[in-house]
């Protein structure tokens, strides 16, 4: 119901959504540890990829973008009450781990399996 | 920023737990990547690749049974002993105070359980350091110890979790788990006394310490339940009014 109050009134950020293409949605990145100058530890993957989200957040938050009732609430408050609050945001909603293998300054080396490393689904909240 | 060294930017965020752990771990800029090579880092590639694809992704049917894996190699300042045909090795292997978020799964030493050196064959086996060990007939070759796993022809696996649990502290205060490598001349009497001096003992064992981290389910778990117990303690009437 939230939504379709939302639909019905007009307000600034309805000019602002743009083609749907510029919604926000998830983008494939790669970049590589010597990239980021951890390759003199890092022994494995010599890749990453993190991903990224990016895009504006429609004013109708659908089922999709899993947004929380907070996030369709801001919406409404952003247009309804006061545009100073803003709009929910561009967001990684799912995030994968990733194994890396590293050898420590004292030259014993670690394996480890880090949480939330790469970024699998976006959400506007 | 661009140009500027990694570290130093991270450096200037060093209250995130990432952070923290990774300023911990990391090698600073200047010091290169210590030069392991050999079996040690050949048995963690090898780990490796049976846990993670090429990317990095963690493999559904990993058989691990943990989240970090840390090979720990023997201090270099073991004492060396030579005992009629018996070659023996104290080896100190370091081991880090006890971290709250990490559940020690297991233990395993790999050793190599055949030395060819020189036209001898040397068989070799350890033992966990006991106060006697080193007393009456020498030694015992596995009465009370661990049972051995053969990785290959020269390479064997060994648990030895019990014995990581106890605790026993080194000349330095340096807490470590204490281990006897020792290694008896399969052919002739005669004393082969210099391979000894030869060969280093990194060379010989390592030890690995298997870790499930328990934080991420710990840290979900607890806002979760004491909220919803509180508030359910309160008033359960309430929700149920709320809800309407």
């Amino acid at each position: 119901q939230a939504g379709n109050t939302a639909s019905e009134v007009p307000g600034p950020s309805w000019r602002n959504d743009g083609p749907e293409r510029n919604q926000c949605s998830l983008y494939p990145f790669q970049v590589s540890f010597r990239q980021l100058g951890w390759d003199h530890w890092i022994i494995a993957p010599h890749l990453y990829t993190p991903n990224y989200c990016k895009g504006a957040c429609p004013r109708v938050l659908h089922y999709g973008l899993n947004s929380p009732n907070h996030a369709i609430i801001q919406n409404l408050v952003n247009e309804l009450v006061d545009q100073s609050v803003p709009q929910p945001s561009c967001v990684p909603y799912k995030y994968v781990p990733i194994s890396i293998l590293l050898i420590e300054a004292n030259g014993n080396i670690l394996y480890k399996e880090y949480e939330d490393m790469i970024a699998q689904s976006c959400t506007c909240r | 920023k661009v140009g500027q060294p990694s570290t130093a930017l991270l450096e200037e965020a060093p209250t995130l737990p990432l952070i923290q752990k990774l300023l911990e771990e990391a090698p600073g800029e200047q010091q290169r990547k210590p030069r392991v090579l050999g079996h040690p880092l050949q048995y963690m590639l090898d780990l490796y690749q049976r846990s993670a694809d090429a990317r990095g992704h963690p493999r559904e049917n990993r058989t691990i049974g943990a989240t970090m894996v840390r090979l720990i190699r023997p201090l270099t300042n073991v004492a060396k002993q030579l005992r009629g045909p018996w070659h023996i090795q104290t080896l100190d292997f370091p081991l880090r105070p006890n971290q709250v978020a990490y559940q020690l799964v297991r233990a395993t030493v790999v050793y190599r359980h055949q030395i060819h050196l020189a036209h001898f064959y040397l068989s070799c086996h350890l033992e966990p350091w006991v106060q006697k060990s080193l007393t009456n007939h020498f030694p015992s070759s596995g009465r009370g110890s661990p049972k051995p796993f053969l990785l290959s022809n020269a390479w064997t696996e060994m648990d030895v979790t019990q014995h990581v649990q106890q605790r026993h502290w080194n000349h330095k205060g340096l807490r470590v788990l204490r281990l006897h490598f020792m290694c008896q001349q399969q052919k002739g009497s005669e004393v082969l006394d210099l391979w000894w001096h030869g060969t280093s003992s990194l060379d010989t064992a390592f030890l690995l310490l298997y870790f499930n981290d328990t934080h991420k389910s710990v840290q979900k778990a607890k806002p979760l339940t004491r909220g919803l117990e509180k508030f359910m303690e309160r008033d359960s009437s309430l929700l149920l009014r709320k809800a309407r």
